[in-house]
């Protein structure tokens, strides 16, 4: 099973 | 003052249609070198990264920098009543809570204002750092899309891998599996036609279908459909919009829990 990753798991704020 | 004036009208539908169901409401921004969009799905899966630069319009005046936020679905309805050939000039005055389109048929005989709300967006802005993937695939748009299509009636996810064997799309469903593979193709007489797959590192990542297949509404904006992808970093779909910028779509990957 696969969980779904968010984008802010990745990119941070500007 | 802002005005921005499109020649190529049909480009800013286009734009809409691609983006109009990721993201509902979003903060356009516009400064001396170009209108541009950053903006997340509810969900905070996908993001949207819209550029259009200042060269690639007839007549480009934004005296300050300014970020006006619009309900895409109400811009897409206003933009819906552009014609195909119809320019397109975006208006705003200053400190004004409102944006003007004007459509102006290419004869010059119907010119048509439309104002629309502009609303407040508190959204956050994402810091996008330049990356190196492991592989690149740049393949013709259509070839994408139908891809993801064919591949949904099957499954939720795909899983995308790079070797160099190429660049397999896999799913998998209750009624069974599908792997599509396609190969590096550069002997074909467009070069948008090709299929081209830079690797640095065999790469596979599993993303939601659904995801792919809204990205694929951008197919009309371009021949050709960029992939990026590097393992634990989201994948960048991009198509150029040419002779004045992109949209890219990230997409976070799903991972084994």
């Amino acid at each position: 099973q696969c969980l779904q990753s968010r984008i802010s798991d990745y990119f941070g704020r500007d | 003052m802002l005005e921005l004036r499109l020649v190529q009208g049909s480009l800013l539908k286009k734009v809409l249609e691609a983006i109009k169901d990721l993201v509902n409401d979003a903060n356009f921004d516009c400064s001396a070198t170009g209108f541009s969009l950053q903006a997340m799905d509810s969900s905070h899966v996908a993001l949207v990264a819209l550029l259009l630069r200042n060269e690639g319009f007839e007549h480009y005046r934004c005296d300050r920098n300014i970020s006006m936020g619009m309900n895409l679905g109400n811009m897409n309805k206003m933009l819906k009543c552009a014609g195909n050939d119809d320019i397109i000039t975006l208006k705003a005055d200053d400190g004004s809570d409102t944006v003007t389109f004007m459509f102006e048929s290419p004869n010059q005989d119907k010119i048509a204002d439309f104002e629309m709300k502009l609303m407040d967006i508190d959204s956050e802005h994402l810091g996008i750092p330049e990356a190196e993937y492991h592989a690149i695939v740049r393949m013709p748009s259509a070839e994408f899309a139908r891809i993801c299509k064919d591949l949904s009636s099957i499954g939720d996810t795909v899983v995308i891998s790079v070797t160099k064997e190429g660049v397999k799309f896999s799913t998998k469903g209750d009624i069974g599996t599908a792997n599509i593979v396609c190969r590096q193709n550069t002997t074909v007489d467009k070069p948008e036609e090709a299929t081209v797959i830079e690797m640095k590192e065999p790469v596979s990542l599993t993303f939601a279908l659904r995801y792919m297949n809204s990205f694929a509404k951008a197919t009309p904006l371009s021949h050709t459909v960029t992939i990026s992808l590097s393992s634990e970093l989201p994948v960048v779909v991009e198509y150029k919009i040419e002779d004045m910028g992109y949209v890219r779509f990230y997409l976070a990957p799903k991972i084994e829990e």
